[in-house]
C-alpha cells in the first residue's frame, strides 16, 4: 500500500516531531532548524518530500510524507498557500495523464491522503492565514486539523480553544475530514463519533523516553513540574490520530483520495 | 512617579496576562480575545493605552501600559511595526515640543520606559519580523525581550533556545537593555550579572492561585501533569523581570529614557 500525508503548518510546531512519533522513526531531526530556515530566506514555500518505508504490524506501508517548510514564516504571506494547494493540484493531474496513456504501467502516485494542518496553540482563535488556507485545501483534500503542542494549553484552555475553532470552521464553511459512520457496525460507528467529537485533535509529540513521577517510563515531555504524556488519552488526542490514520481508517483515506477528491479534480478539469 | 511599559508581540502571548501577573490587577481581561480580534480585521496595528494606579509598597507609581494589538498576525506583516515605531517617537517629540513653550504647565509624559517584546517559543530561533522591528525599538527605547509561555519548553530546550536567540541579537547588533553595573556596589553588581545572564527572560504568567502536587498553593499553570509555577525561579524567569521592573531598575529605566533615548531623539530631530 501507498500512503502519502502531507504536513502543513508554520515552523516550530512540531510537526516533524509530530511525523517521527508517529512513526516512531527518524525521518529527519527535529533540532535541524537552521537547514529548513535557510530554505525560508528564498522565500520559496517549498514542499519537501520524504519517503521510508514502514513495517506497521501486518502490513508494509510506503509512507511518503509532504514538509512545507516555511510557511506561514514570512514577513508577508501573502498566496504563501500557493505553492502547497499547486502542489496537491498537481498530484491529482500527474495521475489522470499517466491513467490516459494507452500505455500504462507502473504509476508513480503522491496524491495526498491525509493532510495535518497545525494549528498554533494561541488560546484564542484560529489566525486568517489558518482559514484561507484551510478553506483551499478542505475542498482538495481530507483535511485533519490539529492542535500543535496541546501541552501548552490547560484542560478548561484547551476545551475553549477546540470550540471556539469549530464555530470558526463551521462558520466559514471549512472541509474537515470526518470519520464515516457506518450504520450496520455499532463498535465501529461509536469510534467514528468518539473520533469526530474530539477534533480538531489535541497534540503532544515526542520520542524521548522519560520517567512518569509515579515511576512509568513513557514517550513524552519533561518539565520540571511533570510529564506530558504523549500516550495518555486525558493529556491529549495523540491516540486518536494515529488510530485513525494507521489503523481505522487509512483505507477509508485512500479510497475517498481517489473516489472523491480525484473525480472532483478530473471534473474539474473535464468541464473548463 | 510616572511609569510607561509597553507590551509589543503577536496575540496569543500572553501579554495581558503578564502585566495583570506583574502588577497584580485585572487591566484587562486575556479572555476578551473577541474584541481584540475585532481591530485587527481593520488591519492597523493600534496602540492601547491602559492607565492604573499602583501603590507598590512605598511609593505610588502611576502605570501606563501600551499594548500593540494586531501586531504580527496579518497575513501581511509588511510594516506592521510602523505604528508602534511611530507611537515611541511621538512621545519624544510631544514632550519636546512642550519643553520648547514659554510655559511649561504640567507636561504630559508617555515617553516609553521599557519595552517587553515578546518572542513565541517556537523552540528554533527568531523570526524575520521579530528581528525587524527589535532593530528599531532597541535604539529608541530600553528593550527588554522576553520569552514568552516558557512552559512550552523543557529546561534543555529553553536553554537552547535563549542561546540562539542571543546568538542572533549579537549578530544582528539588536541593542537591548542591560542593568548597569555599579562598581562601587558589589552585590547590585552581582545582581545586575545574574540579571543580564538570564536574558531573554523566560516567562510564565498566571492570577489564578493554584495547589502544587506537594500542597502549597501558588500562582501558577495547572496542568493535569502538574503545577508550572510563577515565582518559581527554577520554572521560570519571572521574578527577575518583576525584580527588575519594580524594584531594583525602574528608576534607571526612566532615567535612560529621559537622558539616554530622549536626548537621541532631541539630537537627531535638531540636525535634520
Ligand atoms: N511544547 C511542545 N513542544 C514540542 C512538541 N513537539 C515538538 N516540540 C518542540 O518544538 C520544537 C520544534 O519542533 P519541530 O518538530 O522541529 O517543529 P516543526 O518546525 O514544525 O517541524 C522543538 O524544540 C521540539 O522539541 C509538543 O508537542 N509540545
Ligand atoms: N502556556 C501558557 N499559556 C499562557 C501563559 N500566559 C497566558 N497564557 C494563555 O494564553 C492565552 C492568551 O493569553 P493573553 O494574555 O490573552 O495573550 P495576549 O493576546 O498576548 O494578550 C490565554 O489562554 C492564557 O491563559 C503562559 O505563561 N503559558
Amino acid at each position: 500500500a501507498h500512503f502519502t500525508i502531507m504536513v502543513v503548518g508554520e515552523s516550530g510546531l512540531g510537526k516533524t516531531t509530530l511525523i517521527n512519533t508517529l512513526f516512531s522513526t527518524e525521518l529527519s531531526s527535529a533540532k535541524d532548524y537552521r537547514r529548513r530556515h535557510v530554505k525560508q530566506l528564498d522565500k520559496l514555500t517549498e514542499v519537501e518530500i520524504i519517503k521510508a518505508e514502514l513495517e506497521e504490524k501486518s502490513f508494509k506501508v510506503k509512507l511518503t510524507v509532504i514538509d512545507t517548510p516555511g510557511f506561514g514564516d514570512y514577513v508577508n504571506n501573502k498566496d504563501s498557500w500557493a505553492p502547497i494547494i499547486d502542489f496537491v493540484d498537481d498530484q491529482h493531474e500527474l495521475y489522470m495523464r499517466q491513467e490516459q496513456q494507452p500505455q500504462r504501467e507502473e504509476k508513480s502516485d503522491l496524491r495526498v491522503h491525509a493532510c495535518l494542518y497545525f494549528i498554533r496553540p494561541t488560546g484564542h482563535t484560529l489566525k486568517p492565514l489558518d482559514i484561507e488556507i484551510m478553506k483551499r485545501l478542505g475542498t482538495r483534500v481530507n483535511l485533519i486539523p490539529v492542535v500543535a503542542k496541546a501541552d501548552t494549553l490547560t484542560q478548561n484552555d484547551l476545551a475553549l480553544f477546540k470550540k471556539r475553532i469549530r464555530d470558526v470552521v463551521n462558520a466559514q464553511g471549512i472541509r474537515i475530514y470526518t470519520p464515516p459512520v457506518e450504520t450496520d457496525d455499532e463498535q465501529g460507528a461509536e469510534h467514528a463519533r468518539i473520533l469526530a467529537a474530539a477534533m480538531p485533535f489535541s497534540i503532544i509529540g515526542s520520542t524521548e523516553d522519560v520517567t512518569t513521577l509515579d515511576g512509568r517510563v513513557v514517550k513524552g515531555r519533561e518539565y520540571l513540574w511533570g510529564v506530558a504524556e504523549v500516550e495518555n488519552e486525558n493529556h491529549c488526542d495523540f491516540k486518536k490520530l494515529r488510530s485513525l490514520l494507521i489503523r481505522t481508517h487509512m483505507l477509508d483515506l485512500i479510497n475517498t483520495t481517489e473516489d472523491l477528491h480525484y473525480e472532483n479534480y478530473r471534473q474539474q478539469q473535464m468541464e473548463t
